[in-house]
């Protein structure tokens, strides 16, 4: 794993996490500020104009942005589940649209014009080809806005196409589990559990876990969350029997525990965004990129 | 190295998914393992 | 950071300079993807080629130095390899000994296993996809067809790897195959070098077939099962597997090892053919000769 493109390029702490954030912000403010001012200069405003180009064409704040961003990755979700791909394909898209919004800010590409492309590029990544033209007549935009930025996400992707998701190891654990707790678990059970947790994986996949926590670490956190019982059972068990070897890379129970009960806390804050909100900071930013409109 | 770091017994797991596919003569003919799934779902569990 | 000299290949999907890293000086190859010509955007096999050599760091598979934008295209900057084993196995003024052959075998069985252990399939290994570096290291490379390993019920299409390299569930159109077609193409690209001439060099797909069973023997559901159900199966031409002794005649300098690890990677049922940690482990490469020192070799 880290070896990976995932581990190496696309994991971070919370702190480096929210400074890149408010890079990515400043410069796309930065222009913003200037474009506004070159405007006010060029035109020949009234006072109450300048009033309102005030109020109306501040840049967006980085939680905003991060709400608009939050909000169209949900749009991801729900449009590549409509085209009824794959799992681990919508999975790939919701990861590669977040990314590209990590690497740019709304301010400079109208995040609706990243939606399909992203989508797009997923399922050419995850070998799932579909033509443009196809894809073009099941979506909505064209073949020239679905191309338009591929360039440009698989370089703000820093090239790294391959994702590891969470759901081979929830696939690892429902297999795992049975073995530590041989003759103790319902299989029936443990299938229901599967099929909740797997669900619950791909809400996980639209908040910030997947920067913070390793893939495992995730299913884990998503495990604990439907069945606390069971979960720490299966680690203490599975921890305690490695105890007895007293080998320098055994992984220590408390730390993981930790680390899980941190990424559940994570997914189980996230408040999805509303569209009036999601409204409000589109028209904000539209605004600030087209004062002459306003 | 070709030690796994983990023990990968196949007796111990019941996936009826997985064994139903074991069953299916397209999946017989291709050499189909489930020893290969399962590592491969291990591995990810435990990376 | 990066020119392009000299113009040295150009495929399909892209045209291969060899430059040079001017921070270091060091001699690197740039494979220049070209995009105007794909209505679909970015090629598919210039996708695949940077999704799995971002993740695969190996002395056996050629390293991705860099990747950039130029002008539109997509600079891929690889590690400088100026020669493979088709050239080696053609030409003729060229000698070399079993243990030269073990070394390339080992190398590239590492650079094969270090794929497999990362769950990619690579699905286009061929003496020409075998590279040598400056000091006669074997790198794995091309891509451009490689996949992970698929998700249990997935399909997958069977028209994969050069044909005189394609293992036998493929010419059947196999859609749930594993990593055993690769060690399929290891072993002919192994019989290759010993005979110096390609050992299944059928004419189209239905005569890889023949010139596969023909030479191996054509399976039967005793030791592959259910290898009747495939639809071409009832088609075939029937032939016997060759004897020990015919394979001793066929390949005079191979020794029983050699040809217990040939028939091993050769076996028809993918499901009993040697993986690659099988492969590495084989007494093949633990008898006398050693395998020489890539270097050393000629």
């Amino acid at each position: 794993y880290r070896h990976s493109s995932q581990y190496r390029f696309w994991s971070f702490s919370k702190e480096r996490l929210r400074e890149k954030r408010v890079n990515t912000n400043k410069i796309a403010a930065d222009t913003i500020y200037k474009n506004i001012l070159d405007f006010k200069n060029q035109q020949d405003l009234t006072q109450e104009q300048l009033d309102v180009l005030d109020a109306r064409t501040q840049p967006l704040s980085v939680d905003d942005e991060l709400k608009l961003i939050n909000f169209y990755a949900k749009k991801v979700q729900v449009i590549s589940q409509h085209l009824n791909l794959p799992t681990e394909i919508i999975a790939t898209s919701i990861s590669f649209f977040k990314k590209f919004f990590l690497e740019n800010s709304v301010m400079q590409y109208d995040p609706k014009s990243l939606v399909h492309t992203t989508i797009f590029l997923a399922c050419k990544a995850e070998n799932y080809f579909i033509s443009v033209d196809s894809f073009a007549k099941k979506a909505k935009p064209n073949r020239e806005a679905i191309l338009k930025y591929e360039f440009k996400l698989l370089e703000s992707l820093k090239f790294s196409l391959l994702i590891h998701h969470p759901y081979k190891p929830l696939h690892g654990f429902f297999l795992d589990i049975q073995n530590v707790l041989h003759g103790k678990v319902d299989l029936n059970y443990m299938g229901q559990t599967y099929d909740k947790c797997k669900k619950k994986i791909t809400e996980a996949i639209l908040t910030d876990v997947v920067y913070l926590f390793t893939p495992p670490q995730i299913t884990l956190a998503i495990l604990m969350i439907e069945d606390e019982a069971l979960i720490t059972k299966y680690l203490e068990l599975k921890f305690s029997v490695n105890s007895e070897k007293k080998n320098n890379d055994t992984i220590s129970f408390s730390t993981l525990l930790t680390i899980i009960n941190d990424c559940k806390s994570f997914i189980q804050e996230e408040k999805s965004v509303s569209t009036d909100d999601a409204r409000k900071i589109a028209a904000q930013n539209f605004f600030c990129q087209n004062p002459m409109d306003l | 190295n070709t030690i796994p770091r983990f023990k990968l017994d196949e007796k111990l797991y019941s996936d009826p998914f997985i064994k139903d596919l074991e069953n299916r003569k397209e999946f017989v003919a291709s050499g189909f393992r489930t020893d290969y799934v399962y590592e491969r779902v291990l591995t990810e569990a435990f990376m | 950071e990066y020119t392009k000299e000299k113009k040295v290949g150009e495929g399909t999907y892209a045209v291969v300079y060899l430059g040079t890293k001017q921070s270091t000086g060091r001699q690197i190859a740039v494979k220049e993807i070209k995009t105007s010509e794909f209505k679909d955007g970015l090629d598919m096999s210039a996708i695949r080629e940077v999704k799995y050599l971002q993740e695969i760091q190996h002395d056996n598979v050629i390293e991705l130095v860099d990747i950039f934008m130029a002008y539109d295209n997509l600079n891929l900057v690889l590690e400088f390899l100026p020669s493979d084993l088709e050239v080696i196995i053609k030409d003729r003024s060229i000698l070399f000994t079993p243990a030269d052959i073990k070394s390339w075998m080992l190398m590239t069985l590492r650079g094969v296993h270090h794929c497999h252990r990362n769950f990619i399939l690579h699905r286009d290994l061929k003496p020409n996809n075998l590279l040598l570096s400056p000091d006669g290291v074997i790198k794995v490379a091309d891509f451009g067809l490689a996949r992970a390993v698929p998700s249990p019920h997935e399909m997958l299409t069977s028209n994969v790897v050069t044909r005189w390299y394609r293992a036998p569930e493929l010419l059947f159109g196999a859609k749930h195959y594993t990593s055993a077609i690769d060690i399929w193409s290891v072993g002919v690209i192994f019989a290759e070098l010993m005979l110096r001439i390609p050992y299944l060099p059928g004419q189209n797909d239905i005569d890889q077939m023949e010139v596969t069973f023909r030479a191996l023997g054509t399976p039967t559901d005793k030791e592959w099962p259910e290898v009747s159900s495939f639809g071409s199966y009832n088609k075939l031409q029937i032939y016997p597997p060759p004897s020990i002794d015919e394979l001793r005649k066929r390949f005079i300098a191979a020794s029983e090892n050699a040809l217990n690890f040939m028939c091993g990677m050769l076996t028809m049922n993918p499901k009993k053919r040697w993986n690659a940690i099988e492969c590495l482990e084989s007494e093949y490469f633990k008898e006398m000769p050693p395998p020489s020192d890539p270097s050393e070799i000629k």
